[in-house]
């Protein structure tokens, strides 16, 4: 554990519970992408499920745990609780233009063909691009409430800390996972545009509004 | 170098 990957963590868990804390304050998932959290669910799922056969540390399955259960919420709050305010027709990318080819590429490209080690590089792969309804989505309305937008840049922010504690682990351990670190950047990359966005209007106090 | 190792990360 290093301080980097430690801030990632957190910033990540940041980002969860801001949008579950967004949810449940306004009794409202407008403009938030229930397909979005849907993948982030499936990408937790097929991810942790070492958590049967593994221990590493109280830490790692605590937060698992938390990651698991406070996805599944978000899921439950879209779709049950507040159906009635969720923006599905905002919300049309197509998940299985994602979990289709990810599951392809998962049994293709992966360090060990069993069944965990392919699931476990299934969700490296699908967390890549799981945000993507979410930016789509904010595409297609133009604007994203400011509360979503810090969402995002959390979570944008817990990949940027993980490539930094890939290099530093890489240069200290020797340690590298060439499909964590490649899908990482990828997912790293997605983010780039919103970060520009998020950095010249909401830290200035605007909405985050798409220049027309 | 150690390609794969235990997924200590999350």
């Amino acid at each position: 554990m290093n301080i980097f990957r430690l801030l990632g963590d957190l910033s990540h868990l940041l980002a969860i519970i801001i949008l579950l804390l967004k949810i449940w304050r306004t009794r409202s998932c407008a403009g938030v992408s229930g397909k979005s959290q849907i993948l982030f669910a499936l990408v937790f799922t097929t991810r942790y499920l070492d958590l049967f056969t593994n221990f590493i540390s109280m830490y790692n399955s605590a937060m698992k745990l938390i990651y698991l259960v406070c996805s599944y919420a978000t899921v439950f709050l879209m779709y049950f609780k507040f159906k009635a305010t969720y923006d599905s027709n905002h919300d049309t990318f197509r998940m299985e233009f994602l979990v289709v080819p990810v599951g392809g590429l998962a049994f293709l490209v992966n360090h060990d063909f069993t069944p965990l080690e392919i699931l476990w590089t299934f969700s490296i792969y699908l967390e890549a691009v799981a945000i993507l309804p979410q930016l789509f989505m904010i595409s297609k309305t133009g604007e994203a409430e400011t509360i979503t937008s810090h969402y995002l840049f959390a979570l944008g922010s817990y990949r940027a800390l993980y490539i930094v504690n890939w290099v530093f682990r890489f240069y200290t351990e020797g340690f590298f996972d060439l499909i964590a670190i490649v899908a990482g950047c990828v997912q790293t990359i997605l983010y780039c545009d919103f970060f520009y966005l998020y950095i010249t209007k909401v830290l200035k106090g605007k909405q985050l509004t798409l220049p027309a | 170098l150690k390609l794969m190792q235990p997924k200590d990360e999350l």
